[in-house]
């Protein structure tokens, strides 16, 4: 919040958009007003109210550089926009920089995406430190419903809740590093990087960055699904799978490979196999093993099928481990199991569990 | 060894960033000994809300970050 809990004494607010951007047409400027609008009513007691002429409480205009309030854009890229804490004259009032791009898909700028966290300050939030909040300072695009529990929790404790509230599920905030019941939705390799998928968010580990680094998933693969189920870089092609559903992508690098996305069933798993749990590439010998519930597969990379003999049992296979895997990595003759909180190191070649972790001293936690 | 005219930039986009988003106050040049403190202090807040690494130095990951698109609103928000 502003300080003093700054808010509107009234929860009917009135707008007027004073001018519009050539990018979008007049109407899609409208409703992208009104969904961001509609995004903070819809968990308060506020109505919004639009006026075609005089002076309303959020008065929105686009600007380039110096627009009327000392307070200059700086052409493109970089500040997007801005808006001032509810108040007289100014308060209220949000301004978006006529040097950006406007637009109402996955690129940049996403005009619904900027106006709801804009009007966010216009009715008293200030920013948020959690990556995944719409009130996050820093541009990231994402597609559902864009409020997190820590949105929510801002908003209503300025005007309460909304009385007739649809229940929404409000996104889940960004998972923490050090949780110590933290598990792991997928881990893989990317060119000498370790990336980690938990939810919406993945970590990425460089030796040259101490501190691991969260990022929405979206803001950098806008494809792919919110949720990753495993994943595996196969280093002789120099691509990353990611297997969400009965799908999956291929990413060369951090792009995505055209033909992109595939079913599973491609690799030869038989079509009852719905999800992956886990993949891991063994670079000595070229396989990729697909971890699915209780069992798991041997896929032969350079023949580009399945081995014979295969799903086998994990519990068998790899004693000490339990019988179901999160996620999975390899390095240096180690397979490395995730299990909920656990990590186990697991000598490929000596066949046995020679350490028991946390999943996340990965992260250095 | 003399600071090349690239970092430069970069100290100078970063104090203007620090200035804008962290109400660094303006107009500290002369005042060598305490434009620095103040500049590692902004660093530092700065990276504290972004979970960075508190270093207070202007390092890539904080200049890194400072360069993305953005909402024009201080992150402090009693200097809006």
């Amino acid at each position: 919040h502003f300080p003093n809990d700054l808010k509107w004494k009234t929860t009917e607010v009135t707008f007027r958009i004073l001018n519009y951007t050539p990018d979008l047409s007049k109407a899609d400027v409208d409703r992208a007003v009104r969904n961001g609008l509609n995004v903070w009513s819809s968990v308060t007691p506020l109505k919004f109210k639009k006026l075609y002429e005089g002076n309303a409480d959020i008065m929105i205009s686009f600007g380039a550089r110096e627009h009327g309030d000392f307070n200059p854009f700086d052409g493109p890229e970089g500040l997007l926009a801005h808006a001032y804490p509810p108040g007289n004259g100014i308060g209220g009032d949000t301004h978006f920089d006529e040097d950006e791009t406007w637009t109402k898909d996955f690129n940049a700028f996403n005009l619904f995406l900027v106006a709801a966290h804009e009007f966010g300050h216009a009715l008293g939030m200030a920013h948020s430190s959690d990556p995944g909040s719409l009130m996050y300072p820093v541009y990231s695009y994402r597609k559902g419903y864009p409020l997190s529990e820590d949105d929510i929790k801002g908003i209503q404790s300025l005007y309460g809740e909304n009385p007739n509230h649809r229940r929404i599920k409000p996104k889940p905030d960004a998972p923490s590093k050090c949780d110590p019941e933290l598990s792991f939705d997928a881990v893989t390799e990317l060119r000498g990087e370790t990336i980690i998928f938990k939810d919406r968010f993945y970590w990425r580990l460089h030796l040259q960055m101490p501190e691991p680094e969260q990022t929405l998933i979206k803001s950098t693969w806008p494809e792919i699904p919110n949720k990753v189920d495993a994943a595996y870089e196969n280093p002789e092609k120099d691509v990353v799978i990611i297997f969400s559903g009965i799908k999956m992508w291929a990413l060369n690098g951090y792009n995505l490979v055209d033909g992109y996305p595939k079913y599973i069933h491609k690799l030869g798993l038989p079509k009852t196999v719905r999800k992956i749990d886990a993949a891991v590439n063994i670079r000595d010998t070229g396989k990729t093993l697909l971890f699915v519930e209780e069992e798991y597969w041997s896929y032969d990379e350079r023949t580009g099928t399945m081995d014979s003999e295969y799903p086998r049992s994990i519990k068998e296979d790899f004693p000490g481990i339990g019988d179901e895997v999160d996620a999975a990595a390899y390095h240096f003759g180690y397979l490395y199991f995730y299990h909920e909180h656990i990590q186990f190191e697991y000598s490929y070649n000596s066949r046995k569990v020679m350490r028991i972790m946390r999943a996340n001293s990965i992260l250095n936690c | 060894k003399p600071i090349s005219s690239e970092e430069k930039d970069e100290v100078l986009f970063a104090e203007k960033y620090l200035r804008r988003y962290y109400g660094m106050p303006a107009g500290l040049q002369g005042k060598e000994k305490t434009s620095d403190v103040m500049y590692k202090k902004k660093i530092q807040e700065m990276q504290e809300f972004f979970k960075l690494n508190v270093t207070g130095k202007l390092d890539d990951d904080t200049l890194e970050l400072m360069e993305m698109a953005r909402c024009g609103v201080p992150d402090v928000a009693e200097y809006n």
